[in-house]
């Protein structure tokens, strides 16, 4: 199983789309 | 070899852990006129919240005495647990067991005759790990509570403890007592929401619904599935259907519950998809708040504009992990070789990877592992290799320089989403004399 970990995800704004069923990665947005 | 492209390298600037934490002033709260960062704009349409690390000096659970390099080897050790566990959970669905079909035979329910909720039973033995590593402030009931949950996209459920306690752990300020609370409602047994609970039972004499989680890890809650009104200053939302624990086991970084985040029908975002935000929520995470803030969003300005997008993959058995399809890595602009189905699920014909809050290392599956370590290797020839550290085996001696050349390190997703991540993602200090390591581990280590 492989896991993408918080600390590679620092930075970045995760974003979990339920109804277009994606998920996205924007830099530099906390 | 004209015509060969460059490879990409980035500067990592050198700032090895401090011998001690400093002091971090508050950030400003740029999110407006919020309190504590929360604000609810575009009529309702936006909930955005404040999180905050476990360890970083604004956590109101933080340990003053703990060196930096303790609270590390703390986290390495939590993540250890909690990467096992989604392990064994994810191979267990592929087998189409449930981690919780594992435990159900050894908990007895049985109802005292106020009503109250009691379990009785051989409890699990393991790893006391906290799952989560972030947390946010929130208010329970009616009045509100203020309570800490850790937030979680690995679990989806969401349960705080509640008194009479059977089994509680410590948890910072006081364990919510549902009696004092207007809004506090008992499920039914026949009620829908308690038939979407992986593992639910009944109170035979209050015809009140059970819960029950298991995280895999030794951690654990059980007791009263309800619903309530949930509260984030200025927002509050009735009805969400949470757990009332009575008997919770596990050191969830003394926060009052879990704010489950997660795939499933029952997790936060789901509830919220149902009433009102669209179904879509994003968060940032940082370690220490330095520079901008780690905050949780809900509704339609959860999504920036310059966000690439890659499908979200389903699992068939396990709807609470969020999985993607991870298509490549590479280093220094040159795409490693990797076989396609290092990053296949399961056996199902399903393939990805999982995106989590709760852990914080990346583990890849050693065929994908393996040539990043190399790569990255041959990539700094010049930097004094210094052997491993905890679960890391690519480290550097970099003390005395204040600036090194690393080769970028970009993960691509189907799609063409590709995540180049800054140095400071993959590239981390262990220690106060300078030593650096790859913060990437292979997913067999403690296998």
């Amino acid at each position: 199983v492989s896991i993408i970990g918080n600390i590679q995800q620092q930075g970045f704004r995760i974003v979990f789309d339920g109804v277009s069923s994606r998920l996205g990665f924007a830099a530099n947005q906390c | 070899a004209r015509h060969r492209r460059q490879p990409r390298y980035q500067v990592l600037h050198v700032s090895p852990l401090p011998s001690k934490w400093q002091e971090v002033p508050r950030v400003a709260d740029s999110l407006g006129q919020s309190e504590k960062g929360v604000r609810k704009v575009d009529n309702s349409t936006t909930l955005i919240l404040r999180l905050t690390h476990r360890d970083s000096p604004l956590s109101p659970f933080a340990n003053p005495k703990a060196s930096p390099r303790e609270l590390l080897k703390n986290r390495l050790a939590r993540d250890e647990a909690r990467a096992s566990a989604i392990s064994v959970r994810t191979k267990l669905a592929a087998r189409g067991i449930r981690a919780n079909d594992l435990v159900v035979e050894s908990v007895n329910y049985t109802a005292r005759e106020q009503g109250v909720v009691d379990f009785a039973g051989p409890l699990m033995s393991g790893l006391k790990q906290g799952s989560g590593e972030y947390f946010i402030e929130l208010g329970v009931g009616s009045p509100p509570r203020q309570t800490y949950m850790v937030i979680d996209t690995g679990s989806d459920i969401i349960w705080l403890q509640c008194t009479p306690c059977v089994d509680c752990y410590t948890q910072s300020g006081p364990i919510f007592d549902p009696a004092l609370s207007s809004s506090y409602e008992s499920l039914a047994c026949t009620s829908p929401l308690c038939s979407m609970l992986e593992l639910h039972s009944c109170a035979a004499q209050t015809n009140s619904c059970l819960y029950q989680v298991a995280y895999g890890d030794g951690s654990f809650t059980q007791g009263d599935f309800v619903l309530e009104a949930l509260s984030f200053r200025g927002a509050t939302m009735g009805g969400i259907a949470m757990g009332c624990g009575h008997d919770n086991e596990g050191l969830f970084a003394s926060a009052a519950g879990l704010f489950g985040l997660g795939g499933g029908p029952l997790s936060f975002p789901s509830q919220l998809g149902n009433l009102l935000l669209r179904r879509v929520f994003s968060y940032c995470l940082m370690d220490r708040d330095e520079s901008g803030f780690s905050s949780l969003m809900f509704g339609s300005a959860a999504v920036p504009m310059n966000t690439q997008f890659t499908p979200l993959l389903k699992n068939p058995n396990l709807n609470t992990y969020y999985y993607v399809s991870l298509v490549g890595i590479s280093v220094g602009g040159s795409m490693l070789s990797i076989p396609p189905q290092a990053f296949r699920m399961d056996g199902n014909g399903g393939g990805g990877v999982i995106v989590d809050s709760g852990t914080s290392v990346t583990r890849l599956a050693e065929v994908a592992y393996g040539p990043l370590r190399s790569a990255f290797r041959e990539a700094t020839p010049d930097l004094p290799f210094a052997g491993g550290f905890s679960l890391f085996d690519t480290c550097y001696n970099l003390s005395g320089q204040a600036n090194v050349r690393v080769p970028l390190v970009s993960l691509h997703f189907e799609g063409g989403a590709e995540m180049a991540l800054p140095t400071s993602n993959y590239v981390i200090p262990v220690d106060t004399e300078g030593t650096y390591c790859l913060a990437f581990a292979s997913a067999e280590i403690g296998a």
